[in-house]
Protein backbone atom coordinates (compact mmCIF):
# COMPACT_ATOMS: atom_id res chain seq x y z
CA UNK A 1 0.00 0.00 0.00
CA UNK A 2 1.79 3.32 -1.13
CA UNK A 3 2.02 6.13 1.30
CA UNK A 4 -0.71 8.77 1.91
CA UNK A 5 -0.33 12.32 3.52
CA UNK A 6 -3.82 13.32 2.58
CA UNK A 7 -2.31 16.90 2.64
CA UNK A 8 -4.90 18.68 1.43
CA UNK A 9 -7.88 16.72 3.41
CA UNK A 10 -5.54 18.27 6.39
CA UNK A 11 -5.54 21.32 5.40
CA UNK A 12 -9.11 21.67 4.77
CA UNK A 13 -9.89 20.19 8.28
CA UNK A 14 -7.45 22.58 10.08
CA UNK A 15 -8.91 25.76 8.34
CA UNK A 16 -11.60 27.53 10.04
CA UNK A 17 -13.67 29.06 7.27
CA UNK A 18 -14.34 25.62 5.58
CA UNK B 1 -23.41 -0.62 -20.41
CA UNK B 2 -19.85 -0.73 -18.65
CA UNK B 3 -18.31 -1.90 -21.63
CA UNK B 4 -19.71 0.31 -24.35
CA UNK B 5 -17.93 3.91 -22.57
CA UNK B 6 -16.75 6.27 -25.21
CA UNK B 7 -13.85 7.85 -23.35
CA UNK B 8 -12.55 9.79 -26.57
CA UNK B 9 -13.97 12.79 -25.49
CA UNK B 10 -15.41 12.97 -22.22
CA UNK B 11 -16.73 16.78 -22.44
CA UNK B 12 -18.46 16.90 -18.91
CA UNK B 13 -15.51 15.88 -16.89
CA UNK B 14 -13.58 18.64 -16.23
CA UNK B 15 -17.16 20.46 -15.49
CA UNK B 16 -18.18 17.36 -13.13
CA UNK B 17 -14.71 17.09 -11.29
CA UNK B 18 -14.77 20.75 -10.49
CA UNK B 19 -18.17 19.98 -8.95
CA UNK B 20 -17.57 16.94 -7.26
CA UNK B 21 -14.46 19.03 -5.74
CA UNK B 22 -16.52 21.94 -4.75
CA UNK B 23 -19.16 19.26 -3.05
CA UNK B 24 -16.16 17.69 -1.13
CA UNK B 25 -15.38 20.71 0.40
CA UNK B 26 -18.82 21.66 1.32
CA UNK B 27 -18.50 17.68 3.02
CA UNK B 28 -15.84 18.43 4.60
CA UNK B 29 -17.04 21.84 6.06
CA UNK B 30 -20.47 19.90 6.96
CA UNK B 31 -18.60 16.81 8.89
CA UNK B 32 -16.43 19.52 11.00
CA UNK B 33 -20.03 20.70 12.40
CA UNK B 34 -20.96 17.61 13.60
CA UNK B 35 -20.77 17.68 17.19
CA UNK B 36 -17.31 15.24 17.86
CA UNK B 37 -16.35 14.76 14.59
CA UNK B 38 -13.58 17.31 15.45
CA UNK B 39 -12.46 15.32 18.43
CA UNK B 40 -11.72 12.15 16.93
CA UNK B 41 -8.16 11.79 15.89
CA UNK B 42 -7.31 13.12 12.36
CA UNK B 43 -6.59 9.97 10.52
CA UNK B 44 -10.02 8.73 11.57
CA UNK B 45 -11.39 11.66 10.53
CA UNK B 46 -9.84 11.21 7.19
CA UNK B 47 -10.27 7.67 6.85
CA UNK B 48 -14.42 8.60 7.30
CA UNK B 49 -13.90 11.52 5.49
CA UNK B 50 -12.85 9.21 2.40
CA UNK B 51 -14.68 6.53 2.15
CA UNK B 52 -18.01 8.56 2.81
CA UNK B 53 -17.35 11.67 0.72
CA UNK B 54 -19.01 10.40 -2.35
CA UNK B 55 -22.07 8.67 -0.27
CA UNK B 56 -22.65 12.33 1.22
CA UNK B 57 -22.76 13.93 -1.98
CA UNK B 58 -24.94 11.79 -3.68
CA UNK B 59 -27.27 12.42 -0.53
CA UNK B 60 -26.61 16.40 -0.71
CA UNK B 61 -27.74 16.11 -4.47
CA UNK B 62 -30.82 14.75 -3.81
CA UNK B 63 -31.92 18.61 -3.26
CA UNK B 64 -31.88 19.22 -6.45
CA UNK B 65 -33.05 16.43 -7.54
CA UNK B 66 -36.32 16.97 -9.52
CA UNK B 67 -39.16 14.11 -10.23
CA UNK B 68 -40.42 16.22 -13.28
CA UNK B 69 -37.98 15.23 -15.65
CA UNK B 70 -35.05 13.12 -13.54
CA UNK B 71 -32.69 15.83 -13.78
CA UNK B 72 -30.69 17.81 -11.03
CA UNK B 73 -31.79 21.31 -11.40
CA UNK B 74 -29.75 23.81 -9.57
CA UNK B 75 -32.05 26.83 -9.34
CA UNK B 76 -32.12 27.79 -13.73
CA UNK B 77 -31.97 25.66 -16.18
CA UNK B 78 -28.67 27.11 -17.42
CA UNK B 79 -27.59 24.85 -14.41
CA UNK B 80 -29.60 21.17 -15.12
CA UNK B 81 -27.33 18.03 -15.27
CA UNK B 82 -28.98 15.06 -16.91
CA UNK B 83 -28.22 11.68 -16.83
CA UNK B 84 -26.22 11.80 -20.21
CA UNK B 85 -24.16 14.81 -18.60
CA UNK B 86 -23.00 12.43 -16.30
CA UNK B 87 -21.98 9.50 -18.90
CA UNK B 88 -20.03 12.74 -20.58
CA UNK B 89 -18.13 12.51 -17.38
CA UNK B 90 -17.33 8.79 -18.16
CA UNK B 91 -19.59 6.94 -15.65
CA UNK B 92 -21.90 4.31 -16.90
CA UNK B 93 -25.87 3.21 -16.77
CA UNK B 94 -24.31 0.27 -14.05
CA UNK B 95 -24.02 3.62 -11.88
CA UNK B 96 -26.35 6.43 -13.16
CA UNK B 97 -29.06 3.51 -13.11
CA UNK B 98 -29.08 2.37 -9.57
CA UNK B 99 -28.46 5.98 -8.23
CA UNK B 100 -31.26 7.41 -10.13
CA UNK B 101 -33.45 5.03 -8.77
CA UNK B 102 -32.03 6.18 -5.42
CA UNK B 103 -32.66 9.64 -6.08
CA UNK B 104 -36.54 8.67 -6.97
CA UNK B 105 -36.62 7.13 -3.93
CA UNK B 106 -35.13 9.21 -1.11
CA UNK B 107 -37.47 12.38 -2.90
CA UNK B 108 -40.42 10.55 -2.76
CA UNK B 109 -39.62 9.74 1.27
CA UNK B 110 -40.25 13.83 1.65
CA UNK B 111 -37.88 14.16 4.36
CA UNK B 112 -37.60 16.94 6.78
CA UNK B 113 -34.31 18.99 6.53
CA UNK B 114 -33.37 18.17 9.21
CA UNK B 115 -33.81 14.42 8.82
CA UNK B 116 -31.80 15.26 6.07
CA UNK B 117 -28.52 16.59 7.43
CA UNK B 118 -29.14 13.64 10.77
CA UNK B 119 -28.65 11.28 7.35
CA UNK B 120 -25.48 13.00 6.47
CA UNK B 121 -24.28 12.60 9.33
CA UNK B 122 -25.21 9.04 10.39
CA UNK B 123 -23.36 8.64 7.04
CA UNK B 124 -20.28 10.06 7.92
CA UNK B 125 -19.74 8.42 11.12
CA UNK B 126 -19.89 5.27 10.37
CA UNK B 127 -17.61 2.93 12.39
CA UNK B 128 -17.19 -0.07 9.47
CA UNK B 129 -15.57 2.48 6.87
CA UNK B 130 -11.98 1.05 5.92
CA UNK B 131 -9.07 2.44 7.73
CA UNK B 132 -11.20 3.51 11.13
CA UNK B 133 -8.96 3.15 14.70
CA UNK B 134 -11.54 3.93 16.93
CA UNK B 135 -14.38 2.56 15.92
CA UNK B 136 -16.38 2.18 19.16
CA UNK B 137 -16.00 6.06 19.84
CA UNK B 138 -17.20 6.26 15.72
CA UNK B 139 -20.04 3.84 16.96
CA UNK B 140 -21.51 6.32 20.05
CA UNK B 141 -21.03 9.07 17.81
CA UNK B 142 -23.12 7.46 15.56
CA UNK B 143 -25.54 5.78 17.88
CA UNK B 144 -26.42 9.46 19.15
CA UNK B 145 -27.28 10.69 15.90
CA UNK B 146 -29.52 8.02 15.36
CA UNK B 147 -31.38 7.93 18.59
CA UNK B 148 -31.81 11.98 17.88
CA UNK B 149 -33.20 11.19 14.18
CA UNK B 150 -35.32 8.93 15.78
CA UNK B 151 -36.51 10.73 18.70
CA UNK B 152 -37.16 13.85 15.61
CA UNK B 153 -39.32 11.25 13.27
CA UNK B 154 -41.72 10.12 16.76
CA UNK B 155 -42.07 14.10 17.79
CA UNK B 156 -42.42 16.04 14.85
CA UNK B 157 -43.11 13.80 11.94
CA UNK B 158 -46.43 13.27 11.12
CA UNK B 159 -48.44 9.85 10.39
CA UNK B 160 -48.60 8.43 7.36
CA UNK B 161 -44.86 10.01 6.52
CA UNK B 162 -43.19 8.77 9.43
CA UNK B 163 -44.67 5.15 9.20
CA UNK B 164 -41.14 2.58 9.03
CA UNK B 165 -39.66 6.14 8.31
CA UNK B 166 -36.31 5.49 10.37
CA UNK B 167 -36.13 2.03 8.75
CA UNK B 168 -36.60 3.08 5.15
CA UNK B 169 -33.57 5.68 5.78
CA UNK B 170 -31.20 2.74 6.65
CA UNK B 171 -32.01 0.94 3.41
CA UNK B 172 -30.85 4.31 1.59
CA UNK B 173 -27.65 3.79 3.50
CA UNK B 174 -27.08 0.39 2.68
CA UNK B 175 -27.85 1.26 -1.14
CA UNK B 176 -25.47 4.02 -0.53
CA UNK B 177 -22.56 1.73 0.01
CA UNK B 178 -23.59 0.03 -3.24
CA UNK B 179 -23.39 3.21 -5.27
CA UNK B 180 -19.80 3.88 -3.52
CA UNK B 181 -18.64 0.65 -4.89
CA UNK B 182 -19.71 1.24 -8.28
CA UNK B 183 -18.39 4.49 -8.03
CA UNK B 184 -15.03 3.19 -6.85
CA UNK B 185 -15.17 1.10 -9.68
CA UNK B 186 -15.53 3.30 -12.45
CA UNK B 187 -13.53 6.00 -11.10
CA UNK B 188 -10.46 3.49 -11.16
CA UNK B 189 -11.11 2.52 -14.57
CA UNK B 190 -11.46 6.69 -15.48
CA UNK B 191 -8.56 7.49 -13.54
CA UNK B 192 -6.11 4.84 -14.57
CA UNK B 193 -6.30 7.05 -17.93
CA UNK B 194 -3.69 10.10 -17.30
CA UNK B 195 -5.37 11.92 -20.45
CA UNK B 196 -8.45 12.14 -18.11
CA UNK B 197 -7.04 11.96 -14.49
CA UNK B 198 -5.28 15.02 -15.54
CA UNK B 199 -8.70 16.83 -15.83
CA UNK B 200 -9.84 15.42 -12.17
CA UNK B 201 -8.51 18.61 -9.76
CA UNK B 202 -6.35 17.46 -6.61
CA UNK B 203 -8.77 17.33 -4.15
CA UNK B 204 -10.49 14.45 -6.18
CA UNK B 205 -7.72 12.76 -6.54
CA UNK B 206 -6.70 12.65 -2.86
CA UNK B 207 -10.06 11.86 -1.70
CA UNK B 208 -11.00 9.31 -4.46
CA UNK B 209 -7.29 8.17 -5.02
CA UNK B 210 -4.83 8.26 -7.97
CA UNK B 211 -3.99 5.38 -9.68
CA UNK B 212 -1.06 6.98 -11.50
CA UNK B 213 1.49 8.57 -8.68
Amino acid sequence: KKKENNALLRYLLDKDDV
Amino acid sequence: SSVNIDFSHLSMLPHLADLVSYSIQKVIGFAKMIPGFRNLAAEDQIALLKSSAIEVIMLRSNQSFTLEDMTWTCGSNDFKYRISDVTQAGHSMDLLEPLVKFQVGLKKLNLHEEEHVLLMAICILSPDRPGVQDTSLVESLQDRLSEILQTYIRCRHPPPGSRLLYAKMIQKLADLRSLNEEHSKQYRCLSFQPEHSMQLTPLVLEVFGNEIS
